[in-house]
Order: C-alpha cells, then structure tokens, then sequence
C-alpha cells in the first residue's frame, strides 16, 4: 500500500522508494522524480498520480477484429503467465456476447496443456481442436483454421507453449505458427493472426521488458495483457514497455476466474498503483 | 556494465594506500544502480550497500589488481556470503517417509519442481510417491501423474479436498513402503487468506519435514513480500529459484535469502525433468552484477 498521503510532507526517498517497488524500473522513476521536482503542490499523491498518468502514449487499446471472421488470435508468452487461463477468460467473453468460439490446443509439449484447456473449453462453451502430444504445433495451427474457415467460427485462439525469449529454436517455432495462420489468407488485407497477443506476468521484475522486446521483434506484437494484478506487484514495467515499445496493454488478469479479465485504462490502473 | 563504470571511478586511484571513502561512496552508487536493475528490492539494496560498505572502508589497495577489480570482489564476496555459501540438501525425517511440501504463487513451477525433485531422490536410491494435492486448476493433478509416470514414480490423486489428499497419500506411502512423500499444492497469492489458512492447516495435520517454497527468478520487487509472507504463515525451510534459464538476473533470490534467512536448495534451469541442479551461490551472484 503507497504511504503517500495528502498533505503529508515525503522525502525523495520515500517517493523513489515506492515507485521502484512497483517495478517501474530505474529509468522511469527518475523521468517521474525529474518531473515531480518541477511541479509545486501540496497534494503529492493527486501529483503523482498526474504524471505517471501522463507518461502513457495514445495508444489504441482496442481489440482488433477481423471484417471477415475469424478473428484469428495468437497467445505467447513465457513460462506460467498465464496465456491458457487468459484463453479462457477471453472466450468466455467473447461467447457471452453470442460469438462462435474455436481453440487451437497447439500447446502439444507440456504436461496435461491438451487437458487443462479441454476442461477450459467445455466450462465455457468453446469448441477446441487438437493432436497427439508431441505433435506439430504448427500442424494442429493449420488444422484448426481450416476448422475456423470451414465452421464460420467468428474467434479462433491459439494457445501456445510456454517459452523463454533467450530460446533462439522456440522463437522460430513460434514464427512458423504464425506464419502458417496467414497461408490461406494471402487475399485479405487485414492477415491472420489479427491479434498476437502477449501474456505478461505483473510479477515478474524487468525481465518483462526484455520479453516484450523480444517477442516483439519476432512476431509483432499487438496487444499485452498483464496478469495477476490481484496481487501485490503493479507491473509497473508495462509504462516502460509502451513507451519505448508501442505495444498497448489491452486487458488485466485479476484473478483465476473466466470473468477475472478487465480492460486496461490508463487512468484506473493509476489508481491501483495507490491502493 | 558494472565492472567498466566501476574502473572509471576507481582509475583516480593511483598511488593511494586505502580505497577512498568519497571513492567507495560513487562506487556504492554504482552498485545501487546495478543491483535496481537485477530486481533486487528496494530496502534489500539499501541493506546491502551498508553492509558492503563496512567491508570495503579501510581496505588496502592491493598491488595485484585493479581497484575496481578488487571493489567488485569485495562486492562479489558480500553476495556470496549473503545468499548462502554452499548448497544444503534436504533434511530427512528420523521416521519415514520425509514429507516434502511445495507451495508458492501461481505459475511458479510447483508441479514440474515436485517432479524434478522426485527424480533426484529416485535417483538417490529412494522411493518416492508424488501428491497432486491441487483440485482447483483444471488438469493439474493430471499434470502431476503425467510427469510422474514419465520418471516412473507413483502419483497419488485421490481425494476430494486438498487435506484429504494429503492425507490418504501419507496413508498410501507407507503401504508402498516410500521413503519419500513429495506434495504438490495449488497456486496462491500470499494475500489469498483462506488459500494461506489452508496451507497452515495442512501444516498442521501433515507435519512436512521440510516446506520449500517454489519461487520465479524472474520476480520483481515483490519476492520480498511473497517470501516474508509464506516464511512468517508457514516458517519456510528452504527456498528453490525456478526459470533460472530465463536471461532474468535474478536478484530475486537476493531479496528472499535477505528477508528470510532461508536457504536457497535448488534452482531449475529448464523445462526438462532433468533440469534442475543444486544451488551454488558463486554464480547467481555473478549474474546479479550483471
Ligand atoms: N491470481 C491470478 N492467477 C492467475 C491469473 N492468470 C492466470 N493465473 C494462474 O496462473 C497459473 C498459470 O496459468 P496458465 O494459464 O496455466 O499459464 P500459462 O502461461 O498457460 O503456462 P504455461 O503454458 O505452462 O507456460 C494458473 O494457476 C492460473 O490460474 C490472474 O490474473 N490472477
Ligand atoms: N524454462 C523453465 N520453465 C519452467 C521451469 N520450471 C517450470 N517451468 C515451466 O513453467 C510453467 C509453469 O510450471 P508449473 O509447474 O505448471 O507451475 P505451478 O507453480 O505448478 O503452477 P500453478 O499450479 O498454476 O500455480 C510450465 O510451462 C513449466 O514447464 C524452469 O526451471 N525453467
Ligand atoms: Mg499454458
Ligand atoms: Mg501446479
């Protein structure tokens, strides 16, 4: 909880102190301080919470849907984030609103990743299409969108595996299931996948950075959510990833639950960093 | 990076005796700077400045090294100290089985340690059963029993709470006659309180020989209160760094180590079942400097 308070008079130190330990990293906190040095005011709070909003680029938030269905979205990310939870978060939205929703299980190397979302489909009335274990990830992505095209599914969602950016063979396989999305589409000006969407974890440090960045550069990322903004972290990297990025957080996990899923404004997750 | 920024400040140095404290103090500084940017907490940072600064006053310059060379041991040396200087196994219980229980936030990697760990025992010559003691996520205990059949280790996952898993495995381990008892348990936040209670109630009625918490390598500044949290509910006996694989620095672990003063067994380098090695500090320590 931030111990800054109205009126209250704060040291450089306690301020600094509570903006690292949301994770904003280094860089950030000194362009905020530098900036806070040059405002005079009581209330350092309602400042604070000023510039850091300010800090925000214009970016658009929204999601991107295809004109002609599917909307084929992709979900990367490292290890544990939470991408298959967030898959069903999203589907269960997206079904609420009467949509026709298909699941690529193209996660065919963890243990029970079929499985676990299987279960997730039945719970929230998605249809899901998958292999064997240990096959072709980009085979089951290729599989699945002829199901997508053929089914007139008007959301497609790839989960994929979990891996580490610094894994120069599960980048490339991660390239190759996205190209595949854009095979049978070489007409349409808007090509699959319409959405990459990268799962970020609020508490991880500024590895999330070197993530985004990462990811980024291989696949073109064009949507973040932050997950597990339950907790006590903030991710506050993500201020740092958009503005040297570009990349919008589009939505926040806020718990295990199918509708734990918010949509990102700049202005509420300022507030929560004071809460 | 820190060694170059270091040399600047310290090539000033030549002909004196003693590091300088105006020099030590720029040098600090550096380190602050280094140590903020491996995710090592805010007041662990703080701490750890000052008890590198009593070691580094008062040195002699050595005449075989660099200052900064020699800054950076100092510095290097305090690390070390600090998280642990050499990798401590796992206690076993007087009367079997040893009952191992594994807790931490989500998506920490719990279930893949539970089954890197039964490996390593399996491999020490003990026999050991896995307990999918998770009925919340869909398909963990799954998750668990595919990983166990892949190391040839029993998975226990029957049960309709938590608690009564644990307890009919405990059960099921002495008729098989297993040594080792190794339990999975669902993810938490260290804020969920009925999830917390949940922990000290299996405590309670398990009795674990030893309670590790599964921790990312990855995490920020709030590995401090994820560790302080679960080490004050449950009184921690070991900490294990997971995604160490991961181009993270790491300085996470620094952060736990300080607050808990619990020892850090284990790191995972991999998605593998293999993949997990016993922690030695020298070279965390080195990927914190960066
Ligand atoms: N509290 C909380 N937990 C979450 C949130 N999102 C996901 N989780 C949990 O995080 C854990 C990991 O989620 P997964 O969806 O399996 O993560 P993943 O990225 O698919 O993992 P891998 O496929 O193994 O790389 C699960 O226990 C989820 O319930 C969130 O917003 N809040
Ligand atoms: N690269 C790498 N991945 C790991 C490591 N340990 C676990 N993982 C991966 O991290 C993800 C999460 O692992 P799990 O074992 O499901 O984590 P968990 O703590 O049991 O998750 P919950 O039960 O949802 O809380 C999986 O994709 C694992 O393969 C590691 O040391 N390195
Ligand atoms: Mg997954
Ligand atoms: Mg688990």
């Amino acid at each position: 909880s931030s111990r800054l308070g109205k009126g209250k008079d704060h040291s450089w130190e306690e301020i600094e102190e509570m903006l690292i330990q949301s994770d904003m990293g280094i860089q950030t906190v000194d362009i905020l301080i530098e900036k806070l040095k040059k405002r005079k005011g009581a209330n350092i709070q309602e400042i604070l919470k000023e510039e850091i909003l300010a800090l925000f680029p214009p970016l658009n938030r929204e999601p991107i849907i295809s004109p002609s269905p599917p909307t084929v979205i992709l979900m990367v990310g490292v290890n544990g984030v939470g991408k298959t939870t967030t898959i069903g978060k999203l589907a269960s939205s997206f079904i609420k609103e009467g949509k026709k929703v298909l699941l690529s299980a193209s996660d065919t190397y963890r243990a029970a990743a079929i499985e676990q979302l299987g279960l997730i489909a039945r719970t929230v009335g998605a249809d899901m299409v998958k292999h064997q274990y240990g096959a072709d990830p980009t085979a089951v992505t290729f599989d699945a969108l002829q199901s997508a095209l053929a089914r007139k599914y008007d959301f497609l969602i790839i989960d994929t595996a979990g891996r580490m950016h610094s894994d120069k063979n599960l980048m490339e396989e991660l390239k190759k299931i996205k190209r595949v999305l854009s095979t049978k589409f070489n007409y349409s000006p808007l090509l699959p996948p319409q959405e990459v969407i990268m799962v970020l974890d609020a508490h991880v440090g500024q590895n999330s950075f070197q993530q985004a960045h990462v990811f980024h550069k291989a696949l073109n990322v064009t949507g973040i959510v932050l997950t597990k903004l339950d907790g006590t972290a903030k991710g506050g990297i993500i201020l740092q990833i958009e503005r040297e990025l570009e990349i919008p957080v589009k939505w926040v996990g806020v718990g295990e639950k199918w509708d734990d899923l918010v949509k990102f404004s700049p202005r509420d997750y300022v507030e929560s960093i004071f809460l | 990076n820190l060694r170059t920024r270091l040399s600047k400040i310290f090539k000033k140095l030549k002909g004196e005796a003693f590091l300088s404290e105006k020099n030590i103090e720029e040098a600090l500084k550096e380190v602050r700077i280094a140590l903020l940017e491996a995710d090592v907490n805010y007041r662990v940072v703080r701490e750890f400045l000052t008890l590198t600064r009593e070691k580094a006053l008062g040195k002699r310059v050595l005449n075989s090294v660099s200052p900064a060379q020699q800054f950076i041991k100092i510095v290097h040396e305090e690390l070390v100290k600090i998280l642990g200087e050499q990798a401590t196994g796992l206690l076993t219980a007087p009367v079997p089985p040893s009952i191992y229980m594994l807790v931490g936030i989500q998506g920490s990697g719990k279930t893949t340690t539970c089954a890197k760990l039964g490996l390593i025992l399996k491999n020490k010559g003990r026999k050991v059963l896995l307990a999918a003691t998770d009925t919340q996520r869909p398909a963990a205990r799954e998750q668990l029993k595919m990983l166990g059949e892949k190391i040839g280790v029993p998975t226990f996952t029957e049960g309709r709470t938590p608690l009564e898993i644990a307890l009919s495995a405990l059960k099921t381990s002495r008729k098989l006659g297993c040594n080792v008892v190794l339990l999975d348990t669902q993810g938490r936040l260290q804020v969920e309180e009925e999830l917390m209670k949940e922990l000290e109630v299996m405590r309670d009625r398990i009795k674990p020989t030893e309670i590790l918490l599964v921790a990312d390598a990855m995490t920020g500044q709030e590995a401090v209160n994820i560790a302080s949290t679960f080490n004050e509910r449950l009184s921690l006996d070991g900490i294990i760094l997971t995604k160490v694989d991961s181009d993270a620095r790491g300085g996470a672990a620094l952060s736990m180590r300080m607050v808990t003063g619990c020892p850090i067994k284990f790191i995972g380098t991999g998605e593998k079942i293999q993949d997990m090695e016993a922690f030695y500090p020298d070279r965390i320590a080195s990927r914190i400097l960066g």
